[in-house]
């Protein structure tokens, strides 16, 4: 995941529906 | 029993996929073939309707570069098309962008997923994203061209063609892959079942724990194939068929991230989007 940082922060961002 | 939850995890993919994508393909098809209240989209079919359509487009504007302008006329245009080409391109970056946080959004919403390794998860989106875009730029496009910006614009194939290597050739295999892929006529719940089993592929390279993905691919695929069953009672074998574009998709990939290799090679003021960069990344 190290050099997949974005891909990483977009899978563990909540999506505004999760609150 | 069975059958119910295979029924019930096609509708919460379906909501998922209405709620995470926002040109579906019933408005698509109906932006094209003029049924529908909306306008009609702007036609891209030259370098001036280009331009001119360009503020339809979000586009991201690129830092002009200081270059010495030879005083002949044509060469003037030829630099300006030349901005204009690589203008648009980046547009479609940052929209090719956007995208794979939809796609990510709608991976994250297949049950069980997020339970996956976190590593998994991220190398099955890296391999998946491209596949997904094609798979939903096909609804778009027809045999003379492709909607884009969520469906205002209408650019013609010939136009695409006619830009300058490699940017013209990057469309061809996915007008060619879409025109056939579109003769299935899958609809937006059949294409959201299709887009969780490609996610869910088992085979991508680094999986660390391919059990699990390999248990949730299968149980959409039955979920899959009871859909179509019910979708499309007269279509013959529309399971394997929708299947076997699996293996079209993966060249297409492979030879899309050549081009943007090639592309990077050859432009000077190319740069590509960080998260795109990311993906391709020795992917392929």
């Amino acid at each position: 995941t190290e050099r997949h940082k974005i891909l990483h922060r977009l899978l563990q961002d909540s999506s505004p529906a999760d609150g | 029993p069975e059958a119910a939850d295979l029924r019930s995890l096609a509708k919460l993919l379906y909501e998922s996929y209405l709620k995470n994508f926002p040109l579906t393909k019933a408005k698509a098809r109906a932006i094209l073939s003029g049924k529908t209240s909306d306008n009609a989209p702007f036609v891209i079919h030259d370098m001036k309707s280009l331009l001119e359509g360009e503020q339809f487009i979000n586009c991201r504007q690129i830092p002009r570069q200081d270059h010495h302008r030879r005083p002949s006329v044509s060469s003037v245009q030829s630099d300006l098309q030349r901005e204009v080409e690589l203008r648009f391109f980046h547009s479609c970056q940052s929209r090719s962008a956007e995208a794979v946080s939809e796609v990510t959004e709608f991976a994250k919403s297949i049950p069980g997923f997020l339970n996956l390794d976190l590593n998994d998860q991220v190398t099955l989106l890296k391999y998946a994203v491209i596949e997904v875009l094609i798979i939903m730029m096909s609804p778009l496009m027809n045999k003379d061209g492709t909607l884009i910006s969520y469906g205002q614009i209408f650019m013609t194939r010939e136009f695409l063609k006619s830009l300058r290597k490699p940017f013209g050739e990057m469309m061809e295999p996915k007008f060619e892959f879409s025109v056939k892929f579109n003769m299935l006529e899958l609809d937006d719940s059949d294409m959201a079942l299709f887009l969780a089993v490609i996610i869910l592929s088992g085979d991508r390279p680094g999986l660390l724990n391919v059990k699990p993905i390999e248990d949730l691919q299968e149980n959409v695929l039955h979920s899959l194939e009871l859909h179509l069953k019910m979708n499309h009672p007269d279509s013959l074998h529309l399971f394997a068929k929708v299947l076997q574009k699996m293996t079209d998709l993966r060249q297409i990939v492979s030879d899309h991230v050549h081009f943007i290799h090639v592309l990077k090679e050859s432009e000077i003021n190319m740069c590509l989007h960080p998260l795109l960069q990311e993906i391709m990344k020795d992917l392929y």
